[in-house]
């Protein structure tokens, strides 16, 4: 089964067109392995990306570097997804 | 909270769904019943429950789950089954509904992805075909549908989670569904819940064109969010998908609507904004009950503006 140890999910918001011209060629970065939950295609509107714990600091400087805002949404997606199954098993119990 | 054994606050296995359908056309024999619409790429049975007191009348269908990964919406459709069967006789609405149309409801759309989401892959969204020339598997079934395909909004890439597929209806998921709606005939509204983010949207995602029922689709969407609204307050916002969200080619309500369904909606039930897919399981029955009252509020507008 495949884990998401360390993997974190950005909430962006980009700011203009130019923004998300950027966004859009980050998500064409295929070594990323980056997972768009929610496409930035609107000025303003959130987009979020799940990204492997292996590219969270290239994606964090590229954002940095552009003056791109973005916030964590969430820390650890394993973390989410222990829990989850825990829930699964208790509930399976009852 | 419970129905017989079954825990409806808890995600289940596709067997556990697949037992339960099975239980409640054994509770309620005179109204519902299983039909079986097709197979999956892996051969997994595409079961529909039918809700109908008989005769050929027109329908409302519902599905959940073309994205394997959204498991509230499975939930929730699971959910909205129990509550179609046990509301009708005692539920002056949904028995004044089921006394003129039949209801289709598809809880898992995606079996395939559903299993590979519980045992492989809990990020997984597509289908489970084989793409010649890649080693990358699956299409994304709502950028699969004969409307705008392969247009914006939709990858050509198979390894991203948005490839539109070799050619439209190439998913037999998305096929079997296709063929049941036209050989049917008489789908007067078409809803698909998809779970992320508390959005309502109609026609068109392909093209940020209005549609010509732009006016009255938007009405009727707007009434079922402040329905849904009214019981824990979740906010949803309403309209066309290009515009809500993002232009998308090939979905499904796109294609039901170019079909004459004029009733077309696709739902995205509540995240919270905090835990995207991975919505905890406490939350699938509030989910289910807000949801359960804008989809009521369709069918009802649905029922009352025969055309």
């Amino acid at each position: 089964q495949e884990t998401f140890v360390g993997d974190q999910v950005l909430e962006i918001t980009p700011r203009n067109e130019e923004q998300i011209k950027h966004l859009v060629e980050l998500e064409a970065e295929e070594h990323l392995q980056l997972d768009f939950w929610k496409l930035p295609t609107i000025p303003g509107e959130t987009a979020h990306v799940r990204v492997p714990f292996v590219s969270i600091q290239a994606v964090k400087v590229f954002l940095e570097s552009q003056g791109i805002a973005y916030s964590t949404m969430i820390e650890d997606v394993q973390v989410l997804l222990d829990k989850e199954n825990e829930e699964m098993l208790l509930n399976r119990r009852r | 909270q419970r129905n017989g054994n079954f825990n409806f606050e808890a995600y289940h296995t596709l067997e556990e769904i697949s037992q339960e359908m099975d239980t409640l056309a054994a509770q309620y024999p005179g109204l519902v019943s299983k039909v079986n619409i097709g197979q999956s790429f892996e051969k997994r049975p595409m079961n529909v429950l039918k809700f109908s007191t008989g005769g050929d009348k027109p329908a409302i269908w519902l599905d959940a789950g073309i994205h394997a990964r959204e498991w509230v919406t499975q939930a929730t459709a699971l959910w909205t089954a129990n509550k179609i069967a046990s509301d009708y006789g005692n539920d002056p609405s949904i028995t004044s509904i089921l006394d003129t149309m039949d209801i289709f409801l598809l809880p898992v759309t995606n079996p395939d992805g559903y299993v590979f989401s519980q045992t492989k892959n809990r990020m997984w969204r597509k289908t489970r075909s084989k793409v010649s020339g890649s080693f990358c598997v699956g299409v994304d079934p709502n950028r699969n549908w004969d409307a705008g395909f392969g247009g914006p909004g939709a990858s050509n890439n198979p390894c991203s989670d948005s490839y539109h597929g070799p050619h439209a209806n190439s998913e037999v998921e998305v096929k079997s569904i296709v063929d049941f709606i036209k050989s049917h005939g008489k789908i007067k509204a078409f809803i698909t819940l998809h779970s992320y983010s508390q959005l309502l949207m109609f026609p068109y995602g392909y093209t940020c064109t209005k549609s010509d029922n732009f006016d009255e689709l938007n009405e009727v969407a707007q009434k079922a969010a402040q329905s849904l609204a009214s019981l824990h307050g979740t906010k949803y916002k309403v309209g066309p998908i290009c515009s809500v969200i993002y232009q998308a080619s090939g979905s499904t309500v796109d294609w039901t609507y170019s079909q004459g369904i004029k009733y077309s909606f696709t739902f995205e039930l509540r995240d919270t904004g905090r835990y995207g897919f991975l919505l905890p399981a406490s939350q699938i029955i509030p989910t289910a009950q807000e949801t359960w009252l804008a989809l009521r509020t369709i069918m009802e507008h649905t029922l009352n503006h025969p055309y």
